[in-house]
């Protein structure tokens, strides 16, 4: 079987 | 808010370092039977710049340093993998794939959104590692091993989302 997943990215502030 | 554009900026000889995790756990179930699929993995990775076109396009030559695996299906016994223990340590079946940790794996060009556009060239280490499979196949699969993360095309906020898909 196949799934598709999603890879979610968020943009951070790093100091 | 204010936006960012996101992008590589590439440069000749440049190396970048970074560490990637992933953990998963997908439990299966059919009627009143459940399978529990474990799969973690840590991986140290660095990418070297060749060299850069007009575009900043980069031509980037990828290496896995290092990498631990924890994966288990159902019952069955665990499989622990760490790189650091070298080939000998590890099942098998994982043995040719080890053989690839530590060197080039391939070198492929990537636009300043991280696509990967096309593969020059693929080590001897890693098509033994992959045997039968198509150029096609594996530009897929270094596609998947996530080297550049892949960048959004509009600019974005701090804390903004953006999504890949990936079949597994």
């Amino acid at each position: 079987h196949r799934i598709t997943l999603k890879k979610i990215y968020s943009l951070q502030k790093v100091d | 808010a204010p936006t960012w554009q996101l992008a590589f900026k590439f440069t000749p000889e440049q190396v970048v370092r970074y560490e990637d995790r992933f953990h998963s756990t997908i439990r299966l179930q059919k009627a009143n039977k459940t399978v529990r699929i474990l799969n973690n993995r840590k991986s140290r990775k660095h990418y070297r710049v060749l060299s850069v076109d007009k575009k900043g396009q980069g031509l980037v030559e990828t290496v896995i340093d290092h990498i631990k695996i924890r994966a288990q299906q159902g019952d069955e016994p665990a499989i622990n993998i760490d790189s650091s223990n070298g080939p000998d340590s590890c099942p098998v079946n994982f043995r040719t794939l080890l053989a690839t940790i530590g060197r080039p794996i391939a070198r492929s060009r990537c636009d300043s959104s991280g696509k990967l556009l096309n593969v020059l060239s693929i080590s001897k280490a890693w098509l033994k590692a992959h045997p039968g499979a198509s150029n096609q196949s594996l530009a897929t699969s270094l596609q998947k091993q996530g080297f550049l993360v892949p960048l959004p095309e509009e600019p974005i906020s701090i804390g903004g989302t953006w999504e890949e898909t990936h079949e597994a």
